[in-house]
């Protein structure tokens, strides 16, 4: 599990 | 990018054209709770703070962040300035303290690290979460709503929904990628508008008017 912020998407 | 996401966000643009359309022709912002209106500013202005930070993603990335809080500062524009007799604040009743303190609060304390950026990003996605109480309320308080209306919530509706298999998606091609608080924000959201999308669904796609039963 990589738990964290996805800088994509808006 | 996934189908899911795509889709989402050109339904979240399109949301924006209903409303800009529907100001436009009717000459009226009549409907449209500008409380509302102003969170999605603060929204946008407070998660894209990183367009100045250097981390850049695509261009479509940047293009859709500066439309979103160039278009919403122009909804205002239109709302506030141009077509400012139409809006009635009477009926925009909702009170911001009660959205605004609380997801502040949980900002503070839920977020990936403290530090500036990141406490204004969790706000935003907190702050979008409700940030369509002030609209709902207004449209139960009036208890009808015009077509065109109906289509933009409808459009705001979709795309926050598509969210959910995007991040389900997500997680099965990402190796086990998961953002909690988007998830959990973001489900709060959808489930905003199931009522509205059951009178959606039953009436105005039906050909009739929106209209809550008394």
């Amino acid at each position: 599990l990589v738990s964290g912020k996805p800088k994509d998407e808006l | 990018m996934n189908l899911f996401r795509l889709v989402a966000d050109l339904s979240h643009l399109a949301s924006i054209f209903i409303l800009l359309h529907k100001i436009q022709t009717t000459r009226s912002c009549r409907g449209i709770s500008i409380k509302t209106q102003l969170l999605y500013v603060l929204v946008f202005v407070t998660r894209y703070l990183d367009l100045f930070t250097g981390d850049f993603v695509s261009i479509y990335n940047s293009v859709m962040k500066l439309f979103f809080i160039g278009s919403s500062c122009y909804i205002i524009y239109l709302m506030r300035i141009k077509y400012k007799p139409t809006n009635d604040p009477s009926i925009d009743t909702f009170r911001l303290e009660y959205i605004l303190g609380p997801t502040a609060v949980l900002a503070l304390i839920f977020n990936y690290k403290f530090t500036f950026l990141e406490v204004l990003w969790a706000f935003s996605i907190y702050l979008e979460a409700v940030a369509i109480l002030p609209q709902l309320f207004m449209l139960q308080r009036t208890g009808e709503a015009e077509t065109i209306t109906t289509h933009y919530l409808a459009a705001l509706g979709i795309y926050r929904g598509l969210y959910i298999p995007n991040w389900i998606y997500r997680y099965f091609t990402e190796g086990g990628a998961i953002d909690p608080i988007a998830v959990v924000a973001g489900i709060v959201q959808t489930a905003l508008y199931v009522d509205f999308f059951y009178v959606y669904f039953t009436k105005v796609l039906q050909g009739q008017k929106f209209e809550l039963p008394a």
